[in-house]
């Protein structure tokens, strides 16, 4: 599968474009968070594209916004 | 810090991953 580029992503509606971003999150969100990543997905996909971009390049970006949305979403259940 | 992250968020539905008809 070819990289998603940030001109592929421009091509398609806003919509389709949090598809798209989200097809390629999710596969590496559920190896980290498998019962967890369609939530995790959604939470990340409120960020803006071209971050989300940044973080399908960098593992260490993605894995420390992954963290933080379980943080997030534990302290919310806790409540 | 606090996160800007939204617990509330909708969840992403995969087509990948979607159950074939």
């Amino acid at each position: 599968q070819e990289p998603l580029t940030s001109s592929m992503l421009a091509a398609a509606p806003p919509q389709e474009q949090k598809q798209l971003l989200g097809e390629r999150l999710y596969p590496l969100i559920h190896s980290m968070h498998s019962a967890l990543a369609g939530k995790i997905t959604g939470m990340l996909l409120e960020i803006d594209n071209s971050e989300l971009l940044h973080m399908l390049e960098s593992p260490e970006s993605l894995h420390a916004k992954v963290e933080e949305a379980v943080a997030v979403l534990q302290a919310h259940q806790a409540k | 810090r606090k996160s800007t992250l939204n617990p509330n968020a909708k969840e992403f539905n995969p087509r990948a991953f979607a159950q074939p008809k």
